[in-house]
């Protein structure tokens, strides 16, 4: 399931139809139901309520419903029969929060056959998803898969699918038991064992994300993962979990050797496709979530053989690809494919930086955060120097974590610049 | 593989923007989409739908393109942040 970003901070919702299909065989009366039961399918899961009001109800209600035509002045017009069926608005505090459109010139129906018309229970059950914060989904049975696919059965008998189930209840947490929960009849063959484990794989239960000390962060196509043994953590671009429990490495990484158990390190070459993750003196390619290849030695980015990599991460500001151990950190030059010459150098370039970071990763606005243990230090957008308010605790502002109560290890990095020392450099451009 | 026909390519990419694939344009610049960027978002929206990610506009990507949907984007990225700022604004 995907989230959109949004929730209603109430657990009473109102809803009204605004205005109803003009040439539909569907009553007015039908349609009301079907809407009441599409948003039930929902409440029941959840424990949300909805409560229709009519037109002498409140002039706003949360979840208004219309039957329109074309351009009706939002940004998604309708096309006509067929293409674009619907659309509905995320929670918030806007008017047109929760607002739910149908297109009035698909032939809606209820209870026909597949192929004949469009059924409007599914739609309605799909679009209140939306309104309630929901995205799309890709999981096969889900309702929030973005196609049409069907009629989906009696509305009073209708039950969300697990993957919509568990994306409703991310948002507003389970509903009181229901008739679902409890088991009418004995299981006729026990469930199947879950996949096995990789080995050294540690049991439940799963490491807690607000105590920091990841192996590994990355930006990985917008979004941030944090890696902690053998699970990672996903946060989208919009700033919110994927989900506040972690994935298991191996469940998403296909191909990753079942030893590996910890990922040290990982980034994204600056305009590639490729992600690569780094364990021990070793790093792994992958294409999207397929390895491709074989392991590949440390020494390939020109680091001595045998050495491993604290942190990684790709600077936009030039494109090249910095590798740090300890208080150093070697250059790797992704357009010749060759290290840079002149390398080890010491990490202090990075005023403020922390030693032996646990990683560095460019965020989406260009800036570079190296982490450590539960903080953070911010570098802005093509600067070697930490934000002077530098470091502040990560689970605040990354992880939907309280500030940990004891501060950083690291001494915060002096505000002053440092005293000058002799050095054998010379200016680059852009550097 | 065969050349998909000029219409198909406009075709997707109207779609692959208009949900969320690719950027929207830029209406500042003439920005020309490079075949690689294509083929990965043919490759998302193709792992999105439950289809063999070849990175083609091949027929049975084209059929899913023109099947019946929800407006709303699938990725829901920068356009739909702007879209929501706008809306809001």
């Amino acid at each position: 399931y995907a989230l959109s970003g949004s929730i209603w901070k109430k657990r009473t919702l109102t809803w009204r139809i605004h205005s109803f299909p003009r040439s539909s065989a569907l009553s007015q009366e039908t349609v009301r139901t079907l809407m009441h039961h599409a948003l039930a399918a929902w409440g029941i899961e959840s424990g949300l309520k909805f409560r229709e009001v009519g037109s002498q109800g409140p002039p706003e209600a949360d979840i208004l419903i219309d039957f329109v035509r074309a351009y009706h002045q939002d940004s998604y017009p309708f096309d006509g029969q067929g293409g674009t069926l619907a659309h509905a608005f995320f929670p918030g505090e806007h008017p047109i929060s929760g607002d739910t459109h149908f297109d009035d010139e698909e032939i809606w129906t209820f209870g026909s056959k597949d192929g004949e018309g469009t059924d409007l229970f599914a739609v309605a059950v799909h679009e209140f998803g939306h309104a309630l914060g929901l995205g799309h989904s890709s999981a096969p049975d889900s309702i929030m898969r973005p196609f049409y696919q069907g009629p989906v059965g009696e509305p009073t008998k209708y039950r969300l699918s697990q993957d919509d189930r568990e994306g409703l209840q991310q948002l507003y947490g389970k509903g009181p038991q229901t008739p679902y929960d409890k088991p009418t009849m004995k299981p006729l063959a026990p469930p199947p064992p879950p996949p096995a484990l990789p080995p050294g794989s540690p049991s439940l239960p799963v490491p807690d994300r607000c105590d920091g000390n990841f192996d590994a962060i990355a930006n990985i196509r917008g979004e941030t993962f944090f890696f902690k043994g053998p699970w990672f953590w996903r946060l989208q671009p919009s700033g919110q979990l994927v989900s506040p429990q972690p994935a298991r490495l191996h469940r998403f990484w296909e191909g990753l050797p079942p030893q590996v158990t910890v990922i040290q390190a990982a980034y994204t070459p600056h305009r590639d496709g490729r992600i690569l993750l780094f364990s021990g003196p070793q790093f792994w390619v992958f294409r999207d979530r397929q390895l491709e290849g074989d392991a590949r030695p440390l020494a390939e980015l020109g680091l001595p053989r045998g050495e491993q990599v604290d942190a990684a991460f790709s600077w936009p500001l030039n494109g090249k690809t910095y590798l740090v151990r300890g208080h150093r950190y070697w250059r790797y030059d992704e357009a010749a494919a060759r290290p840079d010459p002149g390398y080890p150098r010491d990490l202090s370039l990075w005023e403020g930086a922390p030693p032996s970071p646990d990683d560095v990763a460019v965020s989406n606005d260009g800036a570079t955060y190296f982490f450590k243990g539960a903080h953070y230090w911010r570098f802005p957008k093509g600067s070697v120097k930490a934000d002077p308010d530098s470091p502040q605790p990560m689970g605040p502002q990354w992880l939907d974590c309280p500030a940990p109560s004891a501060g950083p290890r690291y001494p915060r990095p002096p505000k002053a610049t440092l005293k000058p020392e002799p050095c054998n450099c010379h200016c680059e451009i852009n550097q | 593989a065969p050349e998909p026909a000029a219409q198909d390519v406009s075709l997707g990419l109207d779609w692959l923007t208009r949900y969320g694939y690719l950027p929207p344009p830029d209406p500042a610049q003439a920005q020309l989409r490079s075949p690689e960027k294509l083929r990965d978002a043919i490759k998302v929206m193709q792992r999105f739908a439950g289809l063999p990610e070849t990175g083609l506009l091949d027929p049975v990507t084209m059929a899913t393109m023109h099947k019946p949907r929800c407006s709303l984007p699938d990725v829901l990225g920068v356009a739909e942040l702007v879209r929501r700022r706008r809306r809001r604004r």
